[in-house]
């Protein structure tokens, strides 16, 4: 464990807790996009189906059973509990062009040809594209609440910080694992053009608003 | 590059 990782994690957490908060707040998750939710809950799961399989320590445990407990919570909020004032309208990215093509690649490219290490490849590249359906609601809408924008910030700089965390781990633990990396690289790539309007906009006072 | 079987990072 590094410094980069742990702030990583921590800045992950904040993220979810930021969104669930925003939701039971203001009781309405108008503005977030439900189908990226359900992929960050279909993530967490294949994932952390090592959670029966093997134990790495106390902290990993107890994170990977938080995520996966948050993103089923937020899903619930937005499809059950808050549904009338789900904005499904402008949700309508197409999550099988994201689903499919990561579920062929994870099945042609993994470290090892087994069911949990599949699982585990296709979590890594849906996370990485994950996003999408939000951040296409944000591009169509025109707008972003600005405690939303908090989210997809802390988001993007848990991304950012686990690529830092890549290099350490290179560096001074031979460590590297191309399939994470790639993946993650890609992953922060999308969030560019959104870092540069939330430090444009959002950290001077303004709304997030795109030009018509 | 080496294998990973056992994945340490959440």
């Amino acid at each position: 464990m590094n410094i980069f990782r742990l702030t990583g994690d921590l800045s992950h957490l904040a993220a979810i807790i930021i969104l669930l908060l925003k939701i039971w707040k203001t009781r309405s998750c108008a503005g977030i996009s439900g189908k990226s939710q359900i992929l960050f809950a279909i993530v967490f799961t294949t994932r952390y189906l090592d959670l029966l399989s093997s134990f790495i320590s106390l902290y990993n445990t107890s994170m990977k059973v938080i995520y996966i407990g948050c993103a089923y919570a937020t899903v619930y909020l937005i499809y059950m509990k808050f549904r009338a004032t789900y904005d499904g309208n402008h949700d309508s990215f197409r999550v099988e062009f994201l689903v499919v093509p990561v579920g062929g690649l994870a099945v042609l490219i993994n470290h090892d040809f087994s069911f949990l290490e599949i699982l585990w490849t296709f979590s890594i590249y849906l996370e990485s594209v994950a996003i999408l359906p939000q951040l296409f609601m944000i591009s169509k809408t025109g707008e972003a609440e600005t405690i939303t924008t908090h989210y997809l910030f802390c988001l993007g700089l848990y991304r950012a910080l686990y690529i830092v965390n890549w290099i350490w781990r290179y560096y001074f633990e031979a460590f590297f694992d191309l399939i994470a990396i790639v993946a993650g690289v890609v992953q922060t790539i999308l969030y560019c053009d959104f870092f540069y309007l939330y430090v444009t906009k959002v950290l001077k006072g303004k709304k997030l608003s795109l030009p018509a | 590059w080496q294998r990973q079987t056992l994945h340490d990072e959440l």
